[in-house]
């Protein structure tokens, strides 16, 4: 997190706000609600009252407005620029502007006021932008569901007013996870039209054969639609598609669109009603055929006739020896099998059906 | 070192103009034009800044994933600086 210079913070816990007009693409209990909502993600969490005034002048003015706007400081028609908002101080100290060229929303299908609104509130209260992509003052948008606020959002919001001395239970979501952390573990790992997609908690790293450095985003940035955690993973290359598994559905993905028709149940690829997970999933390009682990067994999809194929369960330390735990992830490239398993990776010749080498799970990150 | 001696092409240079906006909004990156050797080390610092804010490899240049990120929507306030 970061703090404007100087730290700039109310020096009253009671800070006054005031909606002075409103974006017609809400109703206007809309706009009132989010906005609470949104003061209330910082008062849940800290010693700050917010008082709203009807007239006159508030610590906060909230206002939507076009392009120049009256602080010249202008805004750029729609997307772009969402809104802004200075940290506390007096005249325009504290206020928040939001951009009235973008369209305006309740849901994920545009730019969600209450996620802008919370975020622009963090500012007026003195949090300046966090670098950590999964915090609410991360300066790029994203959709989220569920709480708003990182732990990185609480320390920083805290370090300025204190805790809040009756505090409610909130959950905040973990940081995002540091891709060179040596107790670092994946739950999945695919391919997608020639990157490498890997995914942790409710993140993903994407890896460009081109691009060694590989960039974090939010699973919901980039699939409002599928969930924030991911269980197994794999593409098919033929159909375009990315076959996502988390609990016992999966959903299928072409590129950033999410197929018609999912989420399915898992089950309809054959697997056991008992089975409830699946741990990773591996399309092995060679023979069309797909592999999926869970626990300490696995099947065979084939995929050019959509069913499992017969002989399965089979025990994966029989098949692959040298493999005789679980698996996180499994990725394959030319002939050989990457299993991920925690910290470690190891990587499975086809060919001399053995384990070759064995490497740190996040070596694949340039760690 | 960067050399503008050789005009850009066009898409090269909406990619240019659009960062020379994003650094100067959010990074403090000097308005106007300072000449042109001391603009070209002033821009590939601020894109560094911007890299090294967002994780990204640490370049200097305008590379695709940098260039991806100045397009997405974002908050108005400035990542650094007054």
């Amino acid at each position: 997190y970061n703090h404007f210079p100087r730290h700039l913070k109310w020096q009253n816990n009671e800070v006054t706000f005031r909606i002075v007009n409103y974006t017609p693409d809400l109703k206007k209990a809309d706009v009132d609600r989010a906005v609470r909502k949104a003061l209330n993600v910082w008062s849940d969490v800290t010693p700050l009252i917010f008082k709203k005034l009807h007239q006159g002048n508030a610590d906060i003015m909230i206002s939507f407005g076009s392009m120049e706007h009256g602080d010249h400081n202008p805004f750029d028609g729609p997307n772009g620029l969402l809104a802004h908002a200075y940290p506390p101080g007096q005249g325009i100290g504290g206020d928040t502007h939001f951009d009235e060229d973008e369209h305006w929303t309740k849901d994920s299908s545009a730019y969600n006021l209450f996620i802008v609104a919370a975020h622009e509130l963090g500012h007026a209260l003195g949090m300046s932008h966090s670098t950590d992509p999964g915090a609410l003052m991360y300066p790029v948008y994203s959709y989220t569901t569920g709480y708003p606020l990182a732990e990185d959002d609480i320390e920083g919001i805290q370090a300025l007013y204190g805790p809040n001395p009756n505090p409610k239970k909130v959950k905040p979501k973990p940081d995002a996870p540091n891709k060179c952390d040596p107790m670092l573990s994946f739950d999945a790992v695919t391919e997608l039209r020639g990157e490498t997609i890997i995914f942790k908690d409710r993140f993903y790293w994407r890896l460009h054969p081109q691009m060694p450095e590989p960039e974090q985003t939010m699973i919901k940035s980039t699939w409002p639609s599928i969930p924030n955690k991911v269980d197994a993973a794999y593409e098919n290359p033929e159909k375009d598609v990315v076959i996502i598994f988390s609990g016992i559905r999966m959903w299928a993905l072409n590129g950033y669109n999410l197929v018609d028709g999912y989420p399915k149940y898992i089950h309809k690829l054959g697997l056991p009603k008992k089975i409830r997970k699946i741990d990773a999933a591996v399309y092995i390009r060679d023979t069309g055929k797909t592999l999926l682990f869970a626990d300490e067994d696995y099947w065979s999809y084939d995929e050019a006739t959509g069913t499992m194929d017969s002989g399965y369960p089979r025990a994966i330390e029989d098949d692959f020896p040298g493999m005789d735990d679980e698996i996180d992830a499994a990725a394959y490239h030319y002939g050989y099998l990457y299993f991920f398993h925690e910290q470690m990776q190891y990587e499975y010749s086809y060919n001399s059906r053995k384990v070759i080498r064995i490497m740190r799970t996040n070596s694949i990150l340039n760690c | 070192a960067h050399s503008f001696a050789v005009p850009l092409p066009s898409e090269d240079k909406d990619n240019f103009l659009l960062a020379e906006k994003y650094l100067r909004r959010f990074y403090g990156l000097p308005a106007g034009l300072q000449g042109r050797q001391r603009s070209a080390g002033a821009l590939e610092s601020k894109i560094k800044e911007m890299q090294k804010f967002f994780k990204l490899k640490v370049t200097g240049n305008l590379d695709d994933n940098t260039l991806e990120l100045m397009k997405q929507a974002r908050c108005g306030v400035p990542d650094i600086g007054e």
